[in-house]
C-alpha cells in the first residue's frame, strides 16, 4: 500500500489516544469534548491533509482494531468469553464513536454529502479488510470485530439526532450496499454475522417500518436474496451438514419476522424470492406465499361451495415489484412470444419453444427456471389482461381458446417431466391470497389437469400440489383452495386415477386431507 | 406412471428417505414454525424485541438499547465506584424483580438462592414462590408434607397472597445451585 | 454436483459455526448488568 513513513506509528499513536480520551471520565457528552480535542491531534499529525491519508488512516486503524482482537482471541490468560469480548468492545467501540463524529462534523452541518461519502468510504474500507482477511486467514477468520463495528456503528447513526435523521435513507443505502457486497456469497465466514446484522431489531424499523414510501424495501428484498442464492445449492443438493441447518434455520425465523409483521412486503417481493429458493425448499417457499395484506379476511379454503369468483379481491391484480417481463431473454425470442401472443404467429413459435427454455442436457439442470418463471407469469399476465379488456374475469369458460391457453397447454405436452414439472412449479407458485393472478393460475392448472392428454400431466399437477401440502404449516391459500376443488368436482375424476393409491402413505395423504374437506 | 424424480414415485421416495435421514425432514417435510421461539400469533410487532436468527428467546426489556442521555450510562472510569451486586442486602421486592426480569441468567438462580436462604421455596408444580405465613404453625404436619397458611408470591399482581394449602415437601425446589461463571467484570 | 466453491463456503461456514455471534455482540457494553446466560431450571419462568 506504500504507506508514508511513519504513517503506521502516527496511528497507532492517534488510535491509543483516542481510545483514552474516550474512556475517560472528561470526555464529555457523547464525547463530543474528546473529539474536539482530538480532530486537532489529527491535524497536528497532518492526517486531515489529503483524502489519500484519511483513507490510509481509516485501513490502518481497522487493522490495527482487528489484530487486537485476534490477541485477546489467543490470549489464553482470558479464558472468559465475556473478558475477551469487553477488551475488544473497550477499543471498537471507541473506534466506531471516531468514526460516528468524523462522519457527523464533516463538512458544514447541512451538507450531507460530505458525510455520507466519508461513510461510504469508511464502510467500503472496513469490507476491504474484512474481505482480505477472510481471504487471509481462511477458516482462522473471526467475525467479531466486523459484526461489532457494523453494528455499534449503524446504531450510532441510528440516534434520534437532526444531523442523522437527515441522512437517514442515505446510510441504510450505504450499509445495504455494504452488505450487499459483504454477501454470503463472497464471504462465508461472515454469513452468521451477516445475518444477524441484516435482521437486526433496528435495522428491520428502519428499513421496513421509518423509511418513508417503503423507499428501502427493494434495498432489503435484496439482501434477502443474497441469502437465498447462497443457500440454495446446498438446500437444492439437500446437503445441510449442520452449519447450513444452522443458517437455514435462522433465515426461516426472520421470514416469519416478516411474515408476522410486514407480509404486504414479501407479497411484493415474492416473485424475486420464488425465482432464486430451489423448487424443492418447499417450507420456505410456502412461508413467503402465504404472505397476505393484513387488511384482508381470507375466507376459510374449507368452506363448502366456497364462490372464489365472488370474492371482490379475486379480480385485483397483486404488485408484482419485479421485472419479470425483462427477465425473458434472449430479445428475439420475447419479439416472438409477443407476436405469437396477439396473432398466433409465427406458428413455429410453439415447437421452438421448448428448445429456448432448456440449457442443457444435464439431468437436474436442463432447464432456465428464471425463464421459465418470467414466461409463466408473463403470459398469464397477458391473458388477464385480454380477459379484462373484453369485460370478462378469468374463469374455466373465459381462460380457454387463446394464444395463452395454447402456449400453457403446448408446454404441458411438450416438456419432459423435469421441464413439465418446473413449468408447473412457477403456475403454483402463483397461488396465494385471493387476487387475479391466484385465480387466474388456479383455472389453468384445474384445466390442464381436465384437458391433458397423458396422464403423467394428471400425476404431475398432483405431485406439485401434494408435495406443497404435506409439508408443516403455513399453506397458501389459493394453494389450499385449488387442491379442495381438484378433488372434490367431479368433473376431474381424480379419484379415478392409478396414482391416487400408488402407495400406502399416498393414499392416507388424500384421504386425510379429503376428509377434512368435506 | 412417472418413474423418475419428477412424478408421485419421486416424492414418495423422497418422504420416505426423509424418514430415516433428519437432514431431509426438514426440506421434505418442514419443521413446525411455531417452536421457533417466536409468538406468531402475538398481536404485537415481532421485530421490535426480535432476539435474532439465533435466538429461542425474544430480547428480555434489559436487552434492548434505548437512547439514553450518555449521562445515564455508566462509564467505564466509575464502574469500579459503584457498589458490587451483593443480593443479600436486598428487599424480596427487589429479588422477586431480579428472579421474573432475568430468566436464563446468573441473576435469576441468584435471585432464586438468595429467596431460599429468607425461607422461600420454589414450588415446581405451581411455579411459584411461596413461604409460611410469620406466627402460623401448620395445622398438619408429617414426614412428606404439611398443610396451613402460606404466603404466595403473585407475579402478576406483584405481591403476597395469603392461602390455606396442602404442601408436598417434594415438590418444593432444593437450595438452587449457581454455576461458577465468568463474571463480565 | 456441488461446486468445489460450495465447499469451500461450507467449510467456511462450519469453522465461524464455532464462534456464533452472541446477543451481547449487537449491545451497549454492559458494565453493570452483563448478561451471563445459563441454563435455568425449566419450571422457572422462562421469558
Amino acid at each position: 500500500y506504500d504507506d508514508p513513513p511513519g504513517l503506521h506509528e502516527k496511528t497507532e499513536y492517534l488510535l491509543r489516544e483516542w481510545v483514552n480520551m474516550y474512556h475517560n471520565a472528561s470526555a464529555g457528552r457523547d464525547s463530543t469534548k474528546a473529539f474536539t480535542m482530538f480532530v486537532h491531534q489529527m491535524n497536528v499529525q497532518g492526517i486531515l491533509k489529503t483524502d489519500d491519508l484519511i483513507t490510509r488512516f481509516f485501513r490502518l486503524s481497522t487493522e490495527m482494531c482487528t489484530e487486537l482482537c485476534y490477541r485477546a482471541f489467543s490470549d489464553q490468560s482470558n479464558p472468559s468469553p465475556s473478558l475477551v469480548r469487553a477488551k475488544c468492545f473497550h477499543t471498537l467501540d471507541a473506534y466506531v464513536r471516531l468514526i460516528t463524529l468524523l462522519v457527523k462534523h464533516s463538512g458544514d452541518a447541512n451538507n450531507s454529502l460530505t458525510k455520507i461519502n466519508l461513510l461510504h468510504k469508511v464502510l467500503g474500507i472496513v469490507a476491504g479488510v474484512l474481505l482480505r482477511d477472510h481471504d487471509f486467514r481462511s477458516t482462522e477468520f473471526q467475525q467479531l470485530p466486523y459484526h461489532r463495528i457494523f453494528i455499534m456503528l449503524f446504531l450510532e447513526l441510528s440516534a434520534p439526532e437532526q444531523v442523522l435523521e437527515s441522512i437517514s435513507v442515505q446510510v441504510l443505502n450505504a450499509f445495504c450496499n455494504t452488505l450487499h457486497i459483504l454477501q454470503p456469497s463472497k464471504a462465508p465466514g461472515f454469513a452468521y454475522a451477516w445475518l444477524e446484522l441484516v435482521s437486526h431489531r433496528v435495522f428491520l424499523g428502519k428499513m421496513l417500518v421509518l423509511t418513508p414510501q417503503q423507499r428501502a424495501w427493494g434495498m432489503y428484498a435484496q439482501l434477502l436474496i443474497d441469502m437465498f442464492k447462497f443457500l440454495a445449492p446446498f438446500l437444492r443438493n439437500v446437503e445441510l451438514p449442520k452449519q447450513i441447518q444452522l443458517l437455514y434455520k435462522g433465515t426461516l425465523r426472520v421470514l416469519l419476522v416478516l411474515l408476522h409483521d410486514f407480509p404486504e412486503f414479501l407479497c411484493d417481493y415474492h416473485y424475486g424470492f420464488c425465482d432464486v429458493i430451489p423448487p424443492n425448499c418447499i417450507q420456505m417457499r410456502n412461508l413467503i406465499l402465504s404472505a397476505f395484506p393484513r387488511h384482508m379476511r381470507l375466507p376459510d379454503p374449507f368452506t363448502p361451495n366456497l364462490k372464489v369468483d365472488l370474492l371482490p379481491e379475486i379480480t385485483q391484480a397483486p404488485r408484482v415489484l419485479t421485472n419479470f417481463a425483462s427477465m425473458i431473454q434472449p430479445a428475439n425470442f420475447k419479439k416472438d412470444l409477443d407476436s405469437y401472443i396477439n396473432s398466433r404467429s409465427p406458428v413455429t413459435f410453439l415447437s421452438e419453444l421448448r428448445s429456448n427454455l432448456q440449457v442443457s442436457n444435464e439431468p437436474g439442470m436442463r432447464y432456465n427456471i428464471p425463464l421459465i418463471n418470467a414466461l409463466v407469469l408473463y403470459v398469464g399476465t397477458q391473458a388477464i389482461s385480454h380477459i379484462q379488456t373484453k369485460g370478462q374475469a378469468p374463469s374455466m369458460g373465459t381462460i380457454t381458446h387463446s394464444s395463452h391457453m395454447d402456449i400453457f397447454q403446448n408446454l404441458a405436452v411438450d416438456l419432459d417431466t423435469e421441464g413439465r414439472y418446473l413449468f408447473l412449479n412457477a403456475i403454483t407458485n402463483q397461488l396465494r391470497y385471493p387476487n387475479s393472478h391466484t385465480h387466474y393460475f388456479s383455472c389453468t392448472l384445474l384445466y390442464l389437469f381436465a384437458e391433458a392428454n397423458t396422464e403423467a400431466i394428471q400425476e404431475q399437477i398432483t405431485r406439485v400440489l401434494l408435495e406443497r401440502l404435506i409439508v408443516n404449516r403455513p399453506h397458501p391459500w389459493g394453494l389450499l383452495v385449488t387442491f379442495i376443488e381438484l378433488i372434490k368436482n367431479p368433473t376431474f375424476k381424480f379419484w379415478n386415477h392409478e396414482f391416487v393409491r400408488c402407495a400406502p402413505e399416498i393414499e392416507k395423504l388424500f384421504d386425510s386431507v379429503a376428509r377434512s374437506c368435506m | 406412471m412417472v418413474m423418475d424424480q419428477f412424478g408421485m414415485v419421486g416424492l414418495l421416495t423422497f418422504i420416505r428417505a426423509a424418514e430415516s435421514d433428519n437432514s431431509l425432514v426438514s426440506l421434505a417435510l418442514g419443521s413446525d414454525l411455531t417452536t421457533l421461539g417466536l409468538n406468531l400469533n402475538s398481536p404485537e410487532k415481532l421485530y421490535s424485541n426480535f432476539g435474532g436468527p439465533w435466538a429461542e428467546q425474544p430480547c428480555r426489556p434489559q436487552d434492548i438499547d434505548y437512547h439514553v442521555p450518555s449521562e445515564y450510562l455508566i462509564n467505564q472510569n466509575i464502574r469500579d465506584k459503584l457498589a458490587s451486586i451483593k443480593l443479600n442486602r436486598y428487599g424480596e421486592d427487589l429479588l422477586f424483580f431480579l428472579f421474573y426480569m432475568f430468566s436464563g441468567d446468573i441473576l435469576q438462580l441468584s435471585a432464586a438462592a438468595e429467596l431460599y436462604s429468607r425461607e422461600w421455596r420454589f414450588h415446581k408444580d405451581e411455579r411459584v414462590w411461596i413461604t409460611r405465613a410469620p406466627g402460623m404453625v401448620p395445622a398438619e404436619k408429617t414426614g412428606t408434607y404439611e398443610r396451613g397458611t402460606y404466603y404466595f408470591f403473585d407475579a402478576a399482581n406483584w405481591r403476597k397472597v395469603a392461602k390455606e394449602f396442602h404442601l408436598e415437601y417434594d415438590r418444593l425446589e432444593e437450595r438452587p445451585h449457581i454455576p461458577q461463571a465468568f463474571p463480565y467484570n | 454436483p456441488l461446486t468445489k466453491n460450495c465447499f469451500f463456503q461450507s467449510q467456511m461456514l462450519e469453522a465461524s459455526s464455532q464462534h456464533m455471534p452472541h446477543p451481547s455482540d449487537s449491545e451497549r457494553l454492559r458494565l453493570y448488568f452483563p448478561r451471563n446466560l445459563c441454563p435455568t431450571p425449566s419450571y422457572y419462568p422462562q421469558s
